[in-house]
């Protein structure tokens, strides 16, 4: 193989190091190694580069893009709808963006669609109030779907420029849940055919391998549009979006780096790259 | 299925004495592929790797399964080895005795803080729920209402974790219970300030039971943030959450490598009954896939 003399052993395992610890996944790291080593001489820009530096250019490649989220807010109101599993972040990252839209002179509203967890409700109070955003909420143990319903008429009356809807954590093995969540999205079509108009997973940087079933069961009931990766401000690396946009094409949109509501960036794949292979 | 992926692998090996160091290798390469791909951390699957390796060489070939089916044995036993024992029971001193529930954002914390609560008066005991989440929004109203639904008192409202222990320690005395179990806010083990916040706490509560509670969707920074958690604190017991979901539970086997601490339950589910004992050749197989 062309390049190969340029790979030792002791180098390629010193990758598949770092990218399996970063959560890129067995099968990926091999194929992205592959590439690497197949490409080694290919090329006259990628001569000169080491194995790294290659590798660094092919994660950006990747992962580079306009990202999923060009906020158009071409229809009034923009629709956004957070999913995702239990815990990952989705309530405080409403706050927050509702917060980055604040600062760009949007107004935001924001439905209370977890009406099952205890004290959902309370807490999205909170965190849209910090977020500058009108909340619109029924009962606990009411109808998602409902709410969400509700919240898309008051919104269109009062004149925001943005829904965000804050929806119960589940896990994507659960059927009848994810079925709740394509019903949340029927009631959404029907108010506006192009309705919900970005419809994020909020992904835990901690997450592993389950990440992609959670993007491919979450492509199936919500059809999100990207990713927002939370808790970045850990130790975890959230490399498992590389899979994912490799398998599902999903690209991310936002991060998170902590629990203040300024504590969310728009996806920069250098920043993310470099820090994956930290 | 792992004894058809080893059997295809291993075929060649009837008729010989002993498993041969070649077979074992080109097998545990397999093994640690399908660890790495159940979320094992790099360095648990090194040292499991190692395990099997070692004790797979020194066995004789039996005659009455397939080389296949024994390596797979060998395997399926050592996880469950390594996994530990059989459930270890919560720890308890002197009444009222506090159990203190630690880990990172999100991981089920407080919810398991009711499901214990639950779980220990099922078995005949009287417990109060503290809520020492201090920070995050409607923490203490999460666990009220959890209270509530399964009429377990919830003390909640001072300035500090320490002050609403010492409330709700005086609280327990008084009404004659005999376990406080003490939610805590979530954070990341990289935050100084926070973890200090928790090594103070612990020192002033001087908990018989430290639980570290991991979700089990955790991949490869499992061993960092476990390791992190048990040299800040003295952590007694671990909890894997949310195994109810298709997550194949890799970082159960990552944070026992690392801490070395039992497994002491798991949770299935978001409703308070959704704790179970640990049950570790469960779990092995569940993570060998
Ligand atoms: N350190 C850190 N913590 C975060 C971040 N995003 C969210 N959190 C924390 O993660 C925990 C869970 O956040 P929630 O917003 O309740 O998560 P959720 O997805 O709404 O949870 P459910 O509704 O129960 O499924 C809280 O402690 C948050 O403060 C982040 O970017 N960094
Ligand atoms: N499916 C499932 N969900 C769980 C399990 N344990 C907890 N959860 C859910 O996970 C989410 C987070 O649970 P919490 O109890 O709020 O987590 P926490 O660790 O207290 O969160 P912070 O206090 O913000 O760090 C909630 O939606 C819970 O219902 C479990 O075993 N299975
Ligand atoms: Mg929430
Ligand atoms: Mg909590």
């Amino acid at each position: 193989l062309l390049g190969l003399s340029r790979w030792d052993a002791a180098e390629y395992e010193q990758l598949e190091e770092i990218l399996i610890s970063a959560d890129i996944g067995y099968d990926t790291t091999q194929q992205l190694l592959k590439t690497l080593m197949e490409t080694a001489g290919a090329n006259e820009i990628g001569a000169n580069l080491s194995p790294g530096e290659r590798l660094r250019l092919e994660l950006n490649r990747l992962l580079d893009g306009d990202g999923a989220s060009p906020h158009r807010f071409s229809a009034a109101p923009w629709v956004i709808l957070l999913v995702g599993v239990n815990g990952s972040g989705k309530t405080t990252t409403v706050g927050k963006l509702a917060y980055y839209f604040f600062q760009q002179g949007k107004r935001s509203a924001v439905a209370a669609a977890d009406t099952f967890r205890a004290a959902a409700i309370e807490q999205l109070e909170v965190w849209a109030g910090r977020g500058r955003a009108r909340v619109i909420r029924q009962a606990q143990g009411a109808d998602p779907a409902a709410v969400v319903f509700d919240a898309y008429n008051s919104v269109k009356a009062r004149g925001e420029d943005v829904l965000i809807v804050d929806t119960a954590g589940r896990l994507q093995a659960k059927q009848n849940l994810m079925e709740e969540l394509a019903k949340i999205r029927r009631v959404l079509n029907r108010l506006d055919a192009s309705a919900p108009h970005e419809a994020l997973l909020v992904l835990d940087a901690t997450t592993g391998q389950n990440g992609l079933s959670q993007a491919a069961g979450f492509l199936r009931s919500a059809s999100i549009t990207g990713l927002i990766v939370t808790k970045l401000d850990g130790t975890a690396r959230g490399g498992i979006v590389v899979p994912i946009r490799r398998q599902l094409e999903l690209p991310i949109a936002f991060i998170g780096l902590g629990e203040a509501v300024d504590d969310l960036q728009p996806f920069d794949a250098k920043v993310y790259v470099d820090a994956l292979l930290a | 299925e792992l004894t058809e992926k080893f059997e295809r692998f291993v075929r060649n090996l009837k008729g010989q004495g002993k498993l041969s160091e070649a077979n074992v290798r080109d097998t545990v390469r397999e093994v640690r592929r399908i660890l790495l791909e159940a979320d094992v951390s790099l360095p648990a699957a090194k040292s499991f790797i190692d395990a099997v390796t070692t004790k797979a060489l020194g066995q004789q070939v039996l005659t009455s399964i397939t080389p296949g089916q024994q390596m797979v044995k060998v395997i399926y036993d050592e996880l469950a080895q390594f996994l530990g024992g059989a459930s270890e029971p919560v720890r308890f001193g002197k009444s009222p005795s506090p159990i203190l529930l630690v880990g990172l954002n999100g991981v089920g914390k407080t919810t398991t803080t009711a499901k214990l609560a639950l779980y220990l008066r099922k078995k005949g005991r009287k417990p109060l729920m503290a809520a020492g989440d201090v920070r995050r929004p409607a923490a203490a109203e999460q666990l009220e209402i959890l209270g509530k639904q399964l009429g377990i008192p919830v003390v909640r409202g001072e300035s500090s974790p320490i002050k609403i222990f010492e409330k709700g320690y005086e609280f327990a005395r008084r009404e004659g219970l005999d376990c406080i179990l003490v939610d805590t806010a979530g954070r990341q083990h990289i935050d100084d300030e926070l973890m200090q916040e928790l090594s103070e706490l612990q020192a002033f509560v001087k908990p018989p039971e430290t639980l570290l509670v991991v979700d089990g969707m955790t991949g490869q920074d499992a061993v960092k943030s476990a390791q992190a958690f048990s040299a800040r604190l003295e952590i007694t017991g671990l909890i894997l959450t949310k195994l109810d979901g298709d997550a194949r539970g890799g970082a159960a086997l990552s944070v026992r490598y690392i801490t070395g601490k039992p497994i002491k339950f798991i949770g299935v589910g978001e409703k308070t009954a959704d704790l179970e004992a640990f049950h570790p050749d469960r779990l092995a197989g569940r993570i060998l896939g």
